[in-house]
């Protein structure tokens, strides 16, 4: 039942014990199954190498390879979490989990600190939340003049920025998600519920097999 | 009165947040 491929694919992308990583995540172990089959078509896209390289990543989201976009790129760089370039299956499992509708909130709170933390801080700073609302303008193709940018910029931070410092940290991200729930609605992914429907294929190369 | 965009709605619409799009078939 095709298992001299799946093995051989299990090893080129560090495909990790779908039970582990269940064990660690919000998924069960078929959804784990499900997610490699996710993963391997993600990640042979443009390199077989069972690995995501960030071209692989921006031809996912934007059918585009070439795109550069500044949230795509965070995003890439917190899957990646050993920092060498490529997601691995272990750390697509682990960081979409995040994602996963069962995740505790505060879980989704804090991966969305880390992404707009752009410099890793500790902290968002101004000039962080003004590089992101130019780079989503930019994207958008919309067209608003410095004075406006930097009045939304303020506002956000009056709002936010409690203790009045000029940088939020992650208690005052957390108060301000809770005022604001609809922020963290990205860190939720309905379908994650049902990815074994989506790539049902997963039964022919279930390891029960093996 | 005008209303003022709460910066993190606004980059919250980026595609690049946007990872539904991982999974189109």
């Amino acid at each position: 039942m095709g298992c001299y491929y799946s093995k051989r694919a299990r090893q080129e992308s560090g495909y990790e014990d779908p039970t582990t990583l269940a064990s660690e995540t919000s998924f069960t172990v078929n959804e784990v199954e499900a997610l490699f089959e996710l993963f391997k078509k993600l990640s042979s896209s443009i390199i077989d190498d069972g690995l995501i390289h960030k071209e692989e990543f921006q031809l996912a989201l934007f059918r585009n390879s070439n795109k550069k976009n500044l949230f795509a790129d965070r995003v890439f760089d917190l899957f990646d979490v050993k920092r060498n370039g490529v997601i691995e299956f272990g750390e697509f499992v682990r960081s979409l989990s995040v994602f996963h509708p069962n995740t505790p909130e505060i879980d989704k709170i804090s991966f969305a600190f880390r992404l707009y933390d752009l410099r890793q801080t500790g902290f968002i700073e101004r000039e962080e939340l003004k590089e992101m609302v130019l780079a989503l303008l930019n994207e958008s193709d919309l067209v608003l003049s410095d004075d406006v940018v930097e009045t939304i910029v303020d506002k956000t931070f009056v709002d936010a920025d409690s203790k009045g410092d000029g940088k939020i940290d992650p208690e005052e991200w957390k108060e301000f998600v809770a005022r604001n729930p609809s922020l963290i609605k990205i860190m939720t992914l309905p379908y994650l519920k049902d990815i074994t429907l989506a790539f049902p294929s997963f039964v022919l190369n279930s390891e029960v097999e093996d | 009165r005008p209303v003022i965009m709460n910066a993190f709605e606004l980059i919250s619409t980026s595609q690049g947040l946007n990872l539904s799009n991982l999974f189109e078939k």
